[in-house]
């Protein structure tokens, strides 16, 4: 055996024209999500409980796209999804649609623990995670300021796509600037990769 | 998309993921995420999470087929992400961290880049972006 190893993502496909501040912010989310697993670890946690431990965290804070900080539909709101797969026995759990639990990893890990199922998505998600009591919070909560104004971004950039008439807002978030968007030509699912929170 | 994979001192290993999806995205969309063998599996050779393209992930069960070179090819871990990255993708875009029960940590994307961090027993410890 090697001893205890851990790795944590924050998402790919990274805006190249990522400013400086917003990579520095990044890096220390993961880092401390990173050392909070590492602590767990050294106390003689399980893996399961350590993945859930630090997804948590990385949900809980809005640098990346998951929890608090969500990506949003078409229509604004938010549909969050999570699973936690235990390699000892393969056992898993997942969840979709998920638009008021806190933490849907944790979730996740119910389905797998307190259900004969091992995916539950909408309405049927939220009733389970009503039926285990598990903490919930107003919309508001995952649909911050930033978010309302990348999927502005996202329905303008689409609808202008083919003349490459890239809106400039939102320069000073994670979108790269009108020029180096076309200069970049970088896409994904068919819009400009500037356009996706840092994912 | 967020996610963590991890082995743990009696070499078990364990993976989670979680994501709000894609900005934009059609209301009743899934991603890879929650599909259990595409953007999240573990097993006993190992554990990993991916993030990136949902569609071209779930096409590829890439995060399976990590596991699956590893055991019926006999790759090491890190030979099996560059080989899933490498192969399975087709032209979509996304990346993946892994471990494995021998307290190895791994990662590979085939996108400009991948918010990620890692660490194991013996004292390395790493937090990127770039390649």
């Amino acid at each position: 055996m090697g001893g205890w190893a851990i790795a944590v993502h924050g998402g790919a496909g990274v805006d190249p024209n990522l400013p400086a501040e917003r990579q520095e912010e990044a890096k220390r989310v993961l880092s401390r999500c990173l050392l909070l697993g590492i602590a767990a670890l050294r106390g003689g946690s399980a893996a399961v409980d350590v993945v859930e431990k630090v997804v948590r965290e990385l949900e809980t804070d809005p640098v990346f796209n998951s929890g608090r900080g969500s990506a949003l539909t078409r229509q604004g709101t938010v549909e969050m999804e999570a699973s936690i797969m235990d390699g000892r026995g393969r056992r898993c759990g997942a969840v979709s649609g998920l638009s008021t639990i806190k933490n849907p990893v944790s979730l996740a890990r119910l389905v797998m623990e307190k259900s004969p199922h091992s995916y539950l998505a909408f309405d049927g998600a939220e009733d389970f995670a009503r039926e285990q009591g598990v903490e919930v919070m107003d919309n508001s909560y995952f649909i911050t300021e930033e978010n309302v104004g990348m999927l502005k971004l996202a329905k303008e950039a689409n609808s202008i796509l083919f003349d490459y008439r890239i809106p400039v807002t939102g320069v000073e978030t994670c979108s790269a600037s009108a020029g180096s968007m076309v200069d970049n030509a970088l896409q994904m699912n068919g819009l400009p990769i500037s356009i996706y929170a840092p994912e | 998309t967020v996610g963590c994979v991890v082995v743990d001192g009696n070499g078990w290993c364990a993976a989670a993921t979680s994501t709000g999806g894609l900005m934009n995205k059609m209301m009743g969309r899934i991603g890879d995420s929650p599909l259990i063998g595409s953007g999240t599996y573990a097993c006993d050779f190992c554990a990993v999470s991916c993030t990136g393209e949902g569609e071209a992930i779930i096409r590829s069960t890439l995060a399976r087929d990590v596991a699956a070179v590893m055991e019926y090819k006999g790759l090491g871990l890190q030979e099996a992400v560059d080989y899933v990255i490498k192969n399975r993708l087709d032209e979509g875009q996304a990346g993946l961290i892994a471990v494995s029960r021998n307290g190895e940590v791994a990662h590979g994307f085939n996108t400009t880049g991948m918010f990620r961090a890692c660490a194991t027993e013996d004292g390395f410890m790493d937090v990127g972006i770039w390649e």
